[in-house]
């Protein structure tokens, strides 16, 4: 996506209260993941803004929390999720940002010559995505403020998102979006993971900024 | 470097701290 339709975190553009943090919102991603019954790979949270120039409702990047799954661990040993060709790519990109993160200085490190799954990518890659006016599954979910909750490769495959799409050619099976205050809360999984009221209940717990 | 976002560095910073402690792990 072009950068400047990608907003940076910003509690004042985005109407979040000020004590809503970044590290704040990383707590609540980590407390739904690591507190879920079912085994959800990641979650994403997606804030609105506003681009004042073109006046469009955009959600974009605002904070995720990536927990990984058995797959991770399966294809990392067997190295099999993709060709050399793509590997190598994903390597080499993911030796940039450590150098942009880390500095360019820094030593090599030899976590980035491990196999980046395909789940991994999917993640990464989100960080650069961006929804306009309703665009997608994140999108839609915010403009219409009905949670969208699609399980199994084939709905994924046929779900109206580029992005549903992607994901299950990534392995992913579960897709799950919820309207929040300021954004949409994403969970994806790997694996098949069914309407969960519980689930639905702890997203509005954690991330309705008025309680 | 500067056009990168805080909340996505500070996003990607995590996640690849937590993917060494993965790969470590594995």
């Amino acid at each position: 996506a072009p950068e400047a339709h990608v907003p940076a975190f910003s509690s004042a553009s985005a109407g979040v209260p000020e004590y809503f943090t970044q590290e704040s919102l990383q707590q609540r991603l980590h407390m739904l993941i690591e507190g879920a019954r079912d085994s959800w790979t990641y979650a994403i949270f997606w804030q609105s803004s506003v681009d004042v120039g073109f006046g469009a409702s955009i959600l974009g990047w605002g904070d995720g929390y990536y927990k990984g799954c058995e797959e991770d661990k399966r294809r990392r040993r067997n190295a099999t999720s993709s060709s050399v060709a793509e590997q190598e790519h994903r390597k080499r990109v993911l030796r940039e940002l450590n150098s942009l993160i880390s500095g360019s200085g820094s030593s090599p490190d030899s976590a980035m010559e491990e196999e980046v799954t395909d789940t991994e990518w999917f993640f990464l890659v989100s960080m650069t995505q961006s929804f306009v006016n309703g665009s997608g599954l994140p999108g839609q979910s915010f403009l219409t403020g009905a949670p969208s909750w699609i399980v199994g490769k084939d709905r994924l495959s046929i779900a109206p998102c580029d992005r549903a799409k992607q994901a299950q050619v990534f392995g992913l099976q579960s897709m799950v979006c919820v309207p929040v205050e300021s954004g949409v809360l994403e969970l994806g999984s790997t694996e098949l993971i069914f309407h969960s009221a519980d689930m639905m209940n702890q997203v509005k717990a954690l991330f309705n900024f008025n309680s | 470097d500067a056009a990168v976002p805080q909340a996505r560095k500070a996003s990607l910073a995590r996640f690849l701290e937590k993917r060494k402690e993965r790969v470590s792990n594995t």
